[in-house]
């Protein structure tokens, strides 16, 4: 026959206002912090959504294209299966210089180790066009990040290998990459933003990653 | 494993959902639209410590020591989740990227005595 309270500890039963508000609570708190977050992040400027949705959208693709390089948005187990994988989506901004400009946060002391990196850049070229595409690195003495010769198989997007130069990058917790592109052979404008108002052909760059907490051991079987 | 209802005080598994909606944590979380915040409660009497939510053989080898031992009340067998699965969030962080990652044992499916 149910007692009335808790049949584990006796306890009353929580009123069920009483008893969402705890739930609420208690949810959140674990979600924050399997996130590694303090706090629900407040998100600065809103990414365009078709901008969302074509990075989802070719990443999905990526998967059935590419595997292995970009792997797909849907379950994904890091190398050492005890450590939490993560994949970053970071969408650039283009600055006046041209530059690409990507923001990225750390939550201090942990070490965030990439193991794939990827930038996805929109292309306008003539169909049979060789090209000479070069990433640089703005700041470290503009470091070669990558660089790919390509016969354009018309307007469309290219992905470049970004590692292990930016794996620098990420170990000395700084906050914004800023690239540069060169291109031999493309035309004016080939990468410009210029009228690419819905943000759909916004450049973007996928990271892989586990985050390793201070102290943690990475036991090795 | 049960599903907690009112005509029962076995250990069993009470479902609770979050809607991310109602709590406005839909703007920077993009999927999933909530959180199964399941949770174990019940009793564990001695003739159901071990019971399934995990494998019979438990179950038998534990009744088996209680009869052998005569144990009585001393130890008692708590109700305790015997099952969970990851949670996938796809989430915006402060600076507008996509993050995605699986958080492990995130999600009750089952409960059990131990």
């Amino acid at each position: 026959e149910a007692k009335p309270g808790c049949p584990s500890c006796g306890m009353p039963t929580l009123q069920p206002d009483a008893e969402r508000a705890f739930l609420v609570e208690l949810a959140k708190q674990q979600i924050l912090q399997k996130l590694h977050l303090s706090e629900k992040p407040n998100v600065t400027h809103s990414v365009p959504r078709t901008a969302v949705a074509n990075a989802l959208r070719r990443l999905h693709l990526g998967k059935a294209r590419q595997e292995g390089v970009l792997g797909s948005l849907s379950g994904w187990e890091g190398p050492e299966m005890d450590e939490q994988g993560y994949e970053i989506i970071s969408f650039a901004e283009t600055e006046t210089t041209g530059q690409l400009r990507f923001q990225f946060t750390r939550t201090k002391g942990q070490a965030l180790h990439i193991f794939q990196a990827h930038l996805w850049l929109y292309l306008r070229a003539h169909r049979g066009s060789n090209l000479t595409l070069r990433v640089f690195l703005v700041g470290q003495r503009g470091a070669l990040l990558s660089e790919r010769q390509l016969e354009a198989r018309g307007t469309g997007w290219h992905t470049f290998s970004l590692l292990p130069a930016l794996q620098g990058f990420f170990e000395r917790q700084e906050r914004t990459l800023r690239l540069e592109l060169a291109c031999e052979g493309c035309q004016p404008n080939a990468t410009a933003l210029a009228d690419d108002a819905s943000g759909s052909h916004q450049p973007f760059l996928v990271a892989k990653a586990t985050i390793r907490e201070p102290g943690h051991r990475v036991a090795k079987r | 494993s049960l599903s907690c209802n009112q005509n029962s005080n076995l250990c069993c598994r009470k479902d609770y959902y979050v809607d991310f909606r109602d709590i406005g944590w839909n703007d920077w979380i993009i999927k999933p639209e909530g959180y199964q915040i399941n949770y174990c409660m019940g009793q564990c009497p001695l003739h159901v410590a071990g019971t399934p939510g995990m494998a019979a053989s438990f179950h038998t080898a534990v009744f088996n020591l209680v009869k052998a031992n005569n144990i009585q009340t001393a130890g008692h067998s708590c109700c305790v989740p015997t099952r969970r699965r990851p949670l996938s969030v796809l989430y915006f962080d402060r600076n507008s990227n996509i993050v995605k990652t699986d958080i492990p044992d995130m999600i009750v499916d089952a409960c059990g005595c131990s």
